[in-house]
């Protein structure tokens, strides 16, 4: 334990700075041990935040990793339209010493078509208010832009749009979270209702009184053996 | 049990349904659930009307939720469901229109089912889709593929969702159940979702249950 009080700094979300682009490169390259050069995933957006203590620091990264074209389809890891992946790392910087502590990965389908309509235009200034890196908010609202087209969304005003940007990113983190904690198949990612928060999602569309109310009283089935 | 089953291929399945933005998957599951069992007794596939229990099951409470229990007893007291067709969807609570006359199936009762998912497997087979609800934790974003969540995550005490089990088997050796959902096709793997089977995942097998037609 330090003899001095710690000194306690933890920033907000920001662009990216080389400290950051440090953390996030010795992430890539535990991302990528094991790999031949070829093979290798690069880092493609990145956003971050650090919290310092004493002498440490935790970085909290997400970034997008582009996989390489897989021309083995025997080998391949992830399909030719899954090439992007949303990762979110924790890196701990100790005495100039990087640990990879935490490492989440998801596919991210990108299939955009750039057509260039105002969605994009009026979304990205709200990200930047919002300290994103701009490399980060491109792509995101480039998947967003690709939700509203597939889902036929419209919203009422840029704010809202800008609103439902935002629930959108914070809803891919989670589907990632879902996905590397499920212990089947399933894939998780961007479904119809990615732009609605958990809450609107509990309150439109689930059942609560299925858990509170007790219902009317039914008598045991005959099991099918029984004669 | 049969090691696979699945209601879809035998014609004892409408087309997937969707809900739209209201809580009525009770009725999605109760219907879809009755549409199998006057299959099974009658021979024909019917669509039949989730709009009428949301607006003359005066014990649920509509796009706010229901329960399939309570469901069961107002066909049975109502005197039968309309089809889909005579009585449609509208998505919110109106004032009951129910028809005697237009009724086209009944249900002589309703039962509760098994918890043990080996002894669902097999009455499913024999008797028809069952009604079940279960913890609706990452259907938000759940895509195609055999959803397995830990225990903690999809408690079986917090169940806030009915579906409707149309069949089941393995996949690569994981064993799964076929569930109706209420979303539209385009939800889950054109409008199912398929989730882990035999260790009561997301309190699949806590409320299971089932209209009797004699």
């Amino acid at each position: 334990a330090p003899a001095q009080p710690r000194a306690v700094v933890a920033r907000a979300w920001r662009p990216l700075d080389p400290e950051l682009l440090g953390a996030a490169r010795f992430a890539l390259k535990m991302y990528n041990q094991g790999r031949a050069a070829g093979a290798q995933a690069v880092l493609g957006a990145v956003q971050g935040r650090v919290r310092r203590e004493g002498q440490g620091s935790l970085y909290t990264l997400e970034a997008t990793l582009e996989e390489p074209q897989c021309h083995e389809p025997t080998v391949c890891q992830l399909p030719v339209s899954r090439k992007t992946l949303l990762c979110s790392f924790q890196v701990l910087d100790e005495l100039g010493k990087h640990m990879l502590l935490r490492r989440d990965c998801g596919p991210v389908e990108t299939r955009v078509t750039d057509d260039g309509n105002e969605t994009l235009k009026y979304v990205l200034p709200g990200l930047g208010r919002n300290s994103l890196s701009q490399d980060f908010s491109v792509k995101m609202a480039s998947i967003f832009q690709k939700f509203m087209h597939t889902y036929n969304r419209t919203y009422e005003s840029k704010e809202e749009a800008e609103w439902r940007l935002s629930v959108f990113a914070s809803n891919l983190m989670r589907a990632q979270k879902i996905q590397a904690l499920d212990r089947g198949t399933a894939q998780y990612g961007i479904t119809k209702f990615s732009d609605l928060t958990e809450e609107e999602f509990r309150t439109i569309y689930l059942n609560p009184l299925l858990q509170s109310e007790p219902g009317q009283k039914m008598h045991m089935a005959k099991s099918v053996e029984d004669p | 049990a049969p090691p696979e089953w699945d209601w879809r291929s035998k014609g004892a399945v409408t087309k997937v349904k969707d809900q739209g933005m209201c809580g009525s998957c009770w009725a999605f599951s109760v219907t879809g659930n009755v549409e199998g069992q006057w299959f099974l007794k009658r021979g024909t596939l019917l669509s039949l009307s989730e709009q009428e229990l949301l607006d003359c099951d005066k014990v649920d409470k509509a796009c706010l939720g229901g329960l399939p229990s309570n469901a069961y007893s107002a066909i049975k007291n109502l005197g039968g469901l309309e089809t889909e067709d005579d009585y449609s969807y509208q998505g919110h609570m109106q004032a009951c229109s129910f028809s005697a006359q237009k009724a086209r199936v009944y249900i002589n009762d309703s039962v509760e089912l098994s918890r043990n998912e080996q002894r669902l497997a097999a009455w499913l087979a024999k008797r028809g889709p069952i009604s079940v609800a279960i913890n609706a934790f990452g259907m938000q974003f759940y895509r195609r593929g055999i959803a397995h969540p830990l225990r903690p995550l999809c408690s079986p005490w917090l169940i806030d969702h009915a579906v409707l089990l149309v069949g089941y088997g393995n996949r690569s050796a994981t064993p799964f159940w076929a569930i109706k959902n209420s979303w539209g096709t385009d939800w889950g793997e054109e409008g199912y979702y398929y989730l882990y089977r035999g260790s009561g995942v997301c309190g699949v097998n806590t409320m299971a249950s089932s209209a009797v037609v004699n």
